[in-house]
């Protein structure tokens, strides 16, 4: 009932003339109703009903100056108050949203959102690229470069990969730190270290440093 | 390197694509 309510906002928010194909919104409602568990459509119905409980939580129950981030259904929030407050924000949410299952992990130890690390040094949040140890693990590796790397030559993925390094790390540290896991990977893959000197020149040329 | 100079640099051009993206999808 939830997830339809978001739908029909969603549909009326975003539909300027309320037609799909020329079925008013209300169709549209009946069609779904009773028939989205397990179908297609479940996925986006899921996504839709938590864009709005997204706004709740930022706007009523996180502090303008925490972070919070989804991605499907995993959410990520930094809490610089009390431990007692985090609870009680987790009940006021559990109460707000009884039809939504919580697991709750800390970052005490650093931990994976996606492919972005988390971690935090005596409370202060750093974040860099996540490697999935798998990727290191030489039995499966010829099967995975060719999942990472399909029709791609190394030019663009040292790019991609460069790119992703900076958007993902917190300073400079961690940044330096995965140029280095770059190389390695590069180097692991039977390609020269002039290869991967030449690539960071010119990325930062690029971008003008 | 201006480790801060170049993710500002990265942002603007991560702003610029998703603003180029979103001029296509509105053109087609």
């Amino acid at each position: 009932g939830e997830a339809i309510n978001a739908l029909e906002n969603f549909l009326n928010t975003y539909i300027p003339d309320h037609l799909i194909l020329g079925m008013t919104i209300d169709t549209i409602l009946q069609l779904i109703r009773g028939s989205a568990s397990g179908s297609p459509l479940t996925i986006p119905l899921v996504y839709i009903y938590f864009f709005y409980t997204d706004q709740i939580i930022m706007n009523d129950l996180i502090d303008k100056n925490e972070l919070f981030v989804r991605y499907r259904d995993e959410a990520f929030i930094t809490w610089n108050h009390s431990e007692q407050q985090l609870s009680s924000l987790f009940s006021i949410a559990k109460s707000r949203f009884p039809e939504v299952k919580w697991h709750i992990s800390s970052i005490d130890y650093p931990i994976h959102f996606v492919d972005i690390k988390v971690g935090h040094n005596t409370g202060h949040l750093f974040t860099g690229v996540y490697h999935q140890e798998m990727f290191y693990n030489d039995f499966l590796s010829s099967e995975l470069n060719q999942l990472q790397n399909p029709n791609e030559n190394i030019w663009n993925w040292l790019r991609k990969a460069l790119l992703k390094a900076v958007r993902y790390c917190c300073d400079s540290v961690m940044f330096h730190s995965e140029t280095g896991e770059i190389q390695r990977e590069l180097l692991r893959r039977g390609h020269s270290e002039h290869i991967f000197d030449e690539a960071l020149d010119e990325f930062y040329e690029d971008f003008g440093v | 390197v201006n480790y801060e100079k170049l993710r500002k640099h990265v942002s603007i051009y991560d702003k610029n694509r998703a603003a180029a993206k979103k001029e296509r999808s509105e053109n087609s």
